[in-house]
């Protein structure tokens, strides 16, 4: 669906649409050792763009440490505060819209969670 | 900025690339000159050329829009979600979603969105975006790169940012004409993850 301009496009469209991710929203506050139904979905969403790696696409609704990790990386990489709770700001995120390319490829990530933390040495050096 | 596992890029005697759109899309001349214009940006900054080329089959980058299940293990969801994708080089494959509103002239912008529009894209916002995996980048942290992975509701985001600027060039080098990053882009309070100012 192509519209020109901004002005062209029908009222109707104006107004925010469901997708697939707007389930997300009723998992605020949802955090490590909790079973609340959806957190299967999150976890498929994380495992789609690589955060969580696992063959299996079977997933349980059950807060457990893969998902606590999945998410912290998940907020590194986006310059969230990695609190490892589904939060405001971490949910917020999740529904935008994206690319459909994978953050985390294999298991590495070259964003923010590939990098050294801050203000560590980033070259070894040797005293002659 | 980061690259896809192994860094492939387009090799050294492939620097005059060629693109297509799938035919039955049935494109209009301003849908593709967004796309032409997308392209541009990056062959601004790198030795790159694109030329747009009637031959699908034989064109080394293949734009099309795709619904659902398009039989490359990746199907689309329906409005918002995922918007598009694109392969590391040198597959050149770039599918968008289209089930998409897709606006083509996202102006007037101001400050950066264009609208609180929550249910339509800005088409070359994401053209930019996937041409720089095409060309081997991947996502970047860095809120107002290019290569950050999403794209805020109304939002329209076409300009190379130096982030961008420094990856593609470590791959292919820099354009001759090129002389730096747009003056107009002014720097941003923040910092990237390697401390040193960017823009927005």
């Amino acid at each position: 669906h192509f519209f020109p301009n901004i002005s062209s496009i029908p009222p109707n469209l104006l107004k925010p649409n469901a997708t697939a991710w707007d389930a997300f929203n009723k998992l605020l506050g949802c955090h490590s050792g909790q079973t609340v139904d959806g957190l299967a979905k999150i976890k498929k969403y994380f495992h789609y763009f690589g955060y969580i790696n696992n063959s299996s696409s079977n997933f349980t609704d059950d807060f457990d440490d893969t998902l606590e990790s999945a998410l912290k990386t998940y907020q590194l990489n986006f310059n969230l505060n990695t609190t490892g709770v589904l939060d405001a700001p971490t949910i917020q995120h999740l529904i935008k819209p994206r690319c459909g390319n994978a953050d985390v490829v294999n298991g590495t990530s070259t964003m923010n969670s590939g990098k050294p933390p801050a203000g560590s040495p980033t070259m070894h050096t040797v005293a002659h | 900025y980061s690259f896809f596992p192994g860094r492939p890029r387009w090799p050294a005697n492939k620097r005059d690339l060629t693109y297509a759109f799938v035919p039955q899309n049935g494109l209009t001349d301003d849908i593709k000159i967004v796309f032409t214009r997308a392209f541009d940006r990056w062959s601004e900054v790198t030795p790159l050329t694109f030329t747009e080329i009637a031959s699908y089959q034989s064109a080394d980058i293949k734009i099309g829009f795709f619904s659902g299940d398009h039989n490359d293990g990746e199907p689309f969801d329906g409005p918002m979600g995922t918007l598009a994708h694109a392969f590391s080089p040198p597959a050149g494959h770039f599918h968008l979603d289209g089930e998409e509103n897709w606006v083509i002239d996202g102006a007037p912008i101001v400050d950066g969105n264009f609208f609180s529009i929550l249910s339509a894209v800005d088409l070359e916002s994401v053209a930019v975006h996937e041409i720089g995996h095409l060309l081997g980048l991947g996502h970047s942290s860095v809120e107002d790169a290019i290569m950050y992975p999403t794209l805020g509701a109304g939002t329209r985001r076409v300009e190379l940012r130096n982030d961008d600027i420094l990856g593609v060039q470590e791959l292919y080098g820099s354009n001759p004409n090129y002389t730096g990053p747009n003056p107009n882009l002014t720097p941003s309070r923040g910092s990237d993850t390697n401390g040193a100012p960017k823009f927005g």
